[in-house]
């Protein structure tokens, strides 16, 4: 019942210790539970450079050309998060359409911060994946979450 | 009166009171005047009050498609004049143009556009 | 990780970007 401010600030310190990086059978690279997680708990912070939006496409430009992956997360109208070359181990978190986590972007002291939020109680061994929500195109991306709620395509 | 226009900027800059002066911080973004002109010739001018140690200007004249969030001359919609080094932009492409200008200078931009449309 | 790309930089919490002057600019002079 701590607010959020107080949780968050916790939370720098423990995510390192509730969460790491490891091989995924599905995608290669994932982020796994280290330790039981109570539903509604927050997870991680996904964190990054916070550049302006009007900068997305000339990055992602950038990235394509040198075959870099991108790791960027929508905060708002104006403000996106780029953790493509700077960030933490929440940017390997991958995408399930039967997810055990959820993202909400809150603001705390006047900034707004990207916070993973547990769906669910989540198990040690776990991997967290959570909902990506990419807008409808109609080129499609296909979805390999592997889950019995999969939609076929991420996009 | 041609003002600072209050719903056609960035909305990151700081407008004076009086409408006549802008202060902007971080990366560069754009606000516009209340009045456009479409035909004819048209002038104005505009001082720099501060330019701190790392800061820059770039003023001229834009469309109604210009990008805001962006310094003017970054596409297509419009036609500058930086501080640093005098340069002119217009699609993000710098050309030479004159020496820079800093504090205290009072810099005129002029358009000439053709009578009948 | 963070071995798999010599330049990527690991954070605690997130950075503002510093846009540079020439952020937006093709070419300079």
């Amino acid at each position: 019942n701590l607010p959020m401010a107080m949780k968050f600030r916790q939370l720098k310190l423990t995510s390192k210790y509730s969460v790491g990086v490891y091989r995924s059978l599905i995608h290669g690279r994932g982020l796994f539970c280290l330790r039981d997680i109570e539903a509604g708990e927050m997870v991680i912070e996904y964190a990054g450079e916070v550049i302006r939006s009007i900068l997305t496409d000339k990055r992602e430009k950038y990235y394509n050309s040198k075959g870099i992956g991108c790791y960027m997360f929508r905060v708002d109208d104006n403000f996106v998060v780029d953790a493509t070359m700077k960030g933490n181990a929440a940017r390997f978190i991958n995408h399930s359409c039967d997810p055990n986590c959820y993202s909400r972007v809150v603001e705390i002291l006047g900034h707004k911060h990207i916070i993973i939020f547990a769906l669910r109680r989540i198990l040690s061994g776990e991997e967290l994946t959570y909902d990506y929500k990419f807008p409808f195109e109609e080129d499609k991306i296909p979805c390999t979450c592997g889950s019995r709620k999969c939609r076929k395509f991420l996009n | 009166t041609v003002l600072l226009a209050l719903h056609d900027r960035a909305s990151q800059l700081k407008i004076s009171e009086d409408r006549l002066a802008v202060t902007g911080e971080k990366g560069y973004s754009t606000v516009r005047a209340t009045h456009s002109v479409t035909k004819g010739t048209w002038y104005w001018e505009a001082t720099i009050e501060e330019m701190p140690e790392g800061s820059a200007t770039r003023m001229g004249w834009g469309q109604d498609y210009a990008n805001l969030q962006a310094p003017l001359g970054y596409d297509k919609f419009g036609y500058s004049w930086r501080s640093k080094k005098g340069t002119t932009f217009h699609e993000s492409v710098g050309k030479h143009y004159s020496p820079g200008y800093s504090e205290g200078d009072t810099l005129g931009f002029m358009i000439v556009l053709p009578q009948n449309n | 990780w963070s071995a798999f790309a010599p330049d990527f930089k690991e954070l605690d919490e997130n950075v503002e970007y510093e846009e540079r002057e020439s952020e937006f600019d093709l070419t300079d002079e």
